[in-house]
């Protein structure tokens, strides 16, 4: 299964999430391959040093038929994969602004792949333009995390639209697997107001178990480490193990 | 003096410091205009409700010489001014792919309006594409919101580039005004350590005040204000007031 995190809202835990899931689906001896879809490259830095990312999945882009194998590599957890991002990958909303395929460039590289994983995530940048509908239509299921705060809720119909924009035109057997609530900090009423609001909106869509605050998960990119390996009996491991549970329940539906 | 706050990484408070800033300018006496240039519309929705916003900056990208004037709005803050955003504005990446002067749309509508005002501060998108590209060469000075954490020091080298970049292609006058610490708790190692290493980094261009986690601040957009209007002796609002006026301070120089 093929599964897309994105929210065009910037910081709400996007790449926390796909790291963290790739990491405990594999850990659940899941075959995961993870997609750095993001110029940022911040998923990519937690597996890979500098030097070592000189591939990546640029050429996915801009050359045709490119073997996405190519630049798959393992990562030092079993069963867990990644396909490294560039800052390089920014350019490619104007490369390819004239071509009518630009929107399949990732389906098409990840057709002769994902029967060798059984799951793959790919994260995305904070924006709803080429890099982020690639991954939606080359996807099966899409996971939106949210943050209950303000902002992150006006957000959320643009998500929609261009959700439902890529299922309609590409891809209409992409559906939403579910909305993780992000950074929940349950002692402000803002928050709980917002979460709320979440439910009302999305009904059981929203996973059970919402993401609070720990500083564990903004500490193990710096060691380089998902949060399994990193603190594996912190309140993060903890939630993201329940997450991992959950996508593979869902995934089964 | 017309001011860029920009950080290609998402949600780091380029718009609470955007709106804040601008406000806090005004409140000063200072005549001040807030450009959302960010497709989300975050720093619109504070001022202006939907229906209230069918006028924004789009036309600047997409016609020849088109008059800013005549999509900037008064808010309910005196001296304060607001030219508003649209969703729309995200295709501009695509749709002035191939224009050599793309680049110049906002400094060109700019150069009709600026001495209108004594500060013009721009919101930008997380990215380091044609918006915030078009809010550098248009600026005198940029703002630079960084949060104490892994994955936001990994991005400064990115940002560094564009800008370096964008000074000597376009706007040789721009510098950096200075980077706020944003969404600080000095309780934990990870961000006073990550408060060294942006120190170390910048230097004096750091501003002494760093912006704490403050709920107020994350409450005040649900309620269409600026943190003085909202909440005027919170930690929020004392602390983006020390910032404004450095701000003035370091725009004398
Ligand atoms: N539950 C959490 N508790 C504490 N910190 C968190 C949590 N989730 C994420 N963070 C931190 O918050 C910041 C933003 O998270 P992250 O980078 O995953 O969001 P994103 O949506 O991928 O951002 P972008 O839009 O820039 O891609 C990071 O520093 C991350 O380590
Ligand atoms: N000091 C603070 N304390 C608490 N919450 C804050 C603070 N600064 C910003 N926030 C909240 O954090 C979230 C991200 O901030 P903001 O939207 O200003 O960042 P941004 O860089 O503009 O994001 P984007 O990259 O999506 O444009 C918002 O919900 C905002 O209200
Ligand atoms: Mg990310
Ligand atoms: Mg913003």
């Amino acid at each position: 299964m093929i599964i897309t995190v994105a929210n065009q809202k910037g910081g709400v835990g996007k790449t926390t999430t796909s790291v963290n899931l790739a990491a405990g689906l594999a850990l659940k001896g899941k075959r995961t391959l993870l997609i750095d879809a993001d110029p940022q490259c911040n998923a990519t830095s937690v597996f890979f040093a500098p030097e070592e990312t000189e591939d990546s999945i640029l050429p996915v882009f801009t050359e045709k038929n490119f073997p996405l194998k190519n630049v798959i590599k393992e990562t030092e957890r079993e069963n867990l994969f990644a396909a490294p991002s560039t800052i390089r990958l920014a350019k490619v909303e104007r490369m390819l602004a004239g071509e009518i395929d630009a929107p399949l460039k990732l389906k098409k590289a990840l057709s002769d792949v994902r029967n060798l994983f059984d799951f793959v995530v790919i994260d995305t940048p904070p924006s709803l333009g080429l890099l982020t509908v690639n991954a939606l239509v080359a996807s099966d299921r899409v996971i939106i995390p949210i943050t209950p705060s303000p902002w992150a809720l006006e957000g959320v119909q643009d998500f929609l639209d261009t959700f439902k924009s890529v299922k309609e035109t590409f891809n209409e057997n992409l559906s939403i697997l579910g909305v993780i609530v992000t950074m929940f900090d349950p002692r402000t009423v803002l928050a709980r107001d917002a979460v709320n609001e979440i439910k009302a909106m999305f009904g059981d869509l929203v996973f059970k178990e919402a993401i609070h605050r720990n500083i564990r998960l903004e500490e193990s990119p710096a060691y380089q480490s998902d949060i399994f390996a990193f603190s594996p009996n912190s309140t993060g491991a903890e939630s993201y193990l329940k997450i991992t549970e959950e996508v593979l329940k869902r995934a089964e539906r």
